[in-house]
């Protein structure tokens, strides 16, 4: 473990909690793609399954079912409990663009054709693009309630958390992961035209407004 | 320089 992994860690965790209170203290999801919800709960619990057959460290498994746990809550409370708050018009993005190429490239680069591993990979692919409904939704509306963009700016500081992190494990420990490294550097890519609005406008105490 | 075999990160 090393700061960069574990304030990532934290900045993933703090984008969860952000989006469930969120949800909760407006009882309203909307400006939240479910879209995107569903795929970080796919994400999860296709990553997270080794969570009953190799225990890493306490804190390994406390953060997997904290992050499946969310996931879910999250779920229930868009499909649910606010369903009537859930802009279904606008969060139109065809998830299957992104899950069947995920799929495909899974069986064809990955370190290992076992179904852990497969399926390892394909999560790790998956949670690249899948803030991609979240922003196609955001750039719908035009806009993002300040607390959905600081809800996007700690999730892609994670990942962009988690570059410094193997950055660093392969100075110090040589370790690296090229499906990680590759994906990871994608998602953070994905985020910069939003990092860019969320510090020019978001921190300036404007609202998130996208050039129409 | 070892590829990563056993995925440690959440």
């Amino acid at each position: 473990m090393n700061i960069f992994r574990l304030a990532g860690d934290l900045s993933h965790l703090l984008a969860i909690i952000i989006l469930l209170l969120k949800i909760w203290k407006t009882r309203s999801c909307a400006g939240i793609s479910g879209k995107s919800q569903v795929l970080f709960a796919i994400v999860y619990l296709t990553r997270y399954l080794d969570l009953f057959t190799t225990y890493i460290s306490l804190y390994n498994s406390i953060m997997k079912i904290v992050f499946i746990a969310a996931s879910g809550a999250t779920l229930y409370l868009m499909y649910v409990k606010f369903k009537a708050t859930y802009d279904h018009n606008h969060d139109s993005f065809r998830i299957e663009f992104l899950l069947i190429p995920c799929v495909i490239l899974a069986l064809i680069i990955n370190h290992d054709f076992t179904v852990m591993e497969i399926l390892w990979t394909f999560s790790i692919y998956l949670e690249s693009v899948a803030i991609l409904p979240q922003l196609f939704l955001v750039s719908k509306t035009g806009e993002a309630e300040s607390i959905t963009s600081h809800y996007l700016f700690a999730l892609g500081s994670y990942r962009a958390l988690y570059l410094l992190n193997w950055i660093y494990r392969y100075m110090a420990e040589s370790h690296y992961d090229l499906i990680a490294i590759f994906a990871g550097v994608v998602q953070t890519i994905l985020y910069c035209d939003f990092f860019y609005l969320y510090i020019t406008k978001v921190l300036k105490g404007k609202k998130l407004q996208l050039p129409a | 320089v070892k590829q990563n075999r056993e995925h440690d990160e959440l």
